[in-house]
């Protein structure tokens, strides 16, 4: 997806 | 049992206008304290977060935890038979599979209710800490808006840059190179803190979809931190917020 980074990289649940 | 009152149902219009581009169904998550909601687009670069504290309702009545998966489209077209200015209740009974929309005139002599059904979904939470942002704007949503709208003229792609001496917003493509900077402004309508300067790139047709938002909102709050998501907040009076994260590109 547009060379995004996704989300759940910096806000994965512990 | 839930029960949840409105004294306008244009506000209630404004923030499912402001979620639902982003999203097609998600749930609400009703406590004693107020309504949370969060669910991250499908391509899970972007995350609406919402917020409704109590104190923001007419009258909030919530005795049990209950989560409402609600159909985007579906609340469209029931909010689309209500004025503007009727009041509203939503209700929901203790696990029930329906919730009702009451909408009542201004002068009381109109009520309609309806009733729209509930869907069991499987929603993806993610852990947001409490973010210290290097460089924190406040600006009008209006400008945060139109920004986003001739950034989008120019390229996909934009890049937005804080330091001391203000907010840059750069786009280019084919047709050439839009440059847009905000200074600090005395009067305060823009404010920048910036503690360390930071400069990252963003899909801009995720900004231009955050500005949905704008008409809840005359100010926007953006936070910047480097390899963080983007912050972009409109408070929602005193008593709430929609809060948009947005990953930044990728360095190619």
């Amino acid at each position: 997806e547009d060379l995004q980074q996704e989300l759940s990289n910096y806000y994965a649940m512990p | 049992m839930f029960e949840a009152r409105l004294a306008s149902t244009l506000t209630l219009k404004r923030i499912v206008d402001a979620l639902r581009e982003i999203l097609n169904q998600s749930t609400l998550d009703c406590s004693d304290t107020g309504i949370q909601m969060q669910a991250m687009d499908n391509s899970h670069v972007s995350l609406v977060s919402l917020c409704l504290r109590k104190e923001y309702f007419e009258k909030y009545k919530c005795n049990r935890n209950i989560s409402l998966g609600l159909d985007l489209k579906s609340l469209t077209k029931v909010l689309k038979c209500a004025n503007g200015d009727d009041a509203v209740t939503i209700k929901a009974a203790d696990k029930a599979d329906k919730v009702e929309l009451s909408f009542e005139s201004a002068g009381k002599e109109r009520t309609a209710d309806y009733e729209l059904r509930l869907l069991n979904l499987d929603q993806e939470h993610l852990a947001i800490p409490e973010t210290e942002y290097n460089c924190v704007v406040h600006m009008p949503a209006t400008e945060f808006a139109r920004i986003c709208r001739d950034m989008a003229t120019f390229s996909e792609s934009v890049v937005i840059a804080c330091s001391k001496e203000g907010i840059k917003f750069s786009a280019s493509g084919e047709m050439g190179a839009a440059n847009i900077k905000l200074s600090e402004t005395t009067k305060g309508e823009v404010s920048i803190q910036v503690d360390e300067p930071v400069a990252l790139s963003f899909a801009g047709r995720y900004l231009s979809t955050f500005t949905r938002a704008t008409p809840l909102a005359e100010k926007v709050k953006i936070g910047l931190a480097p390899d963080v998501p983007l912050l972009v907040e409109y408070p929602i009076e005193d008593y709430g917020y929609i809060r948009y994260y947005l990953a930044p590109k990728v360095d190619d």
